[in-house]
C-alpha cells in the first residue's frame, strides 16, 4: 500500500463490487460479479476468501485495497 | 507445503480477477 495510484484504483474496483455503496463486499457481491467478469463462481468465492484476511465474511476497503497493492507489487504493474 | 501451494493458487485467482476488473475498465469506458 501506499502508492496513490494503486489506493485509488483500488477504491474505484472496491466500487464495482460494492455499486450500493454499503462500505463492504459481502460474498454475494462478490458472486453477482460473475455476470460481468469472465471468472467462474468458484474462482470468485477464492478471491473472495484470499482477500478476507480475517475471514470474518465481509471485505472491507483495506482489506480489498492491501489484496490489490499486493497483487500490484507482485505483477510489477504501474 | 500445502500453504505455499494454496498460496499460489490465491495469487493466481487474484491476478486473474484484479486484471479481470482491469480489462473491463479499459475495455469498456
Amino acid at each position: 500500500a501506499g502508492q496513490p495510484a494503486v489506493l485509488e484504483k483500488a477504491q474505484e474496483f472496491f466500487q464495482t463490487c460494492d455499486p450500493e455503496g454499503k462500505g463492504f463486499i459481502a460474498r454475494t457481491d462478490m458472486q453477482r460479479l460473475h455476470e460481468e467478469l469472465p471468472l467462474s463462481l468458484q474462482d470468485l468465492e477464492d478471491v473472495f476468501d484470499a482477500l478476507d484476511a480475517d475471514g470474518n465474511g465481509f471485505l472491507t476497503p483495506e482489506e480489498f485495497a492491501a489484496g490489490f497493492s499486493h497483487f500490484f507489487s507482485s505483477q510489477g504493474a504501474l | 507445503d500445502p500453504n505455499m501451494k494454496a498460496g499460489a493458487t490465491s495469487e493466481g485467482v487474484l491476478a486473474n480477477f484484479f486484471n479481470s476488473l482491469l480489462s473491463k475498465k479499459t475495455g469498456s469506458p
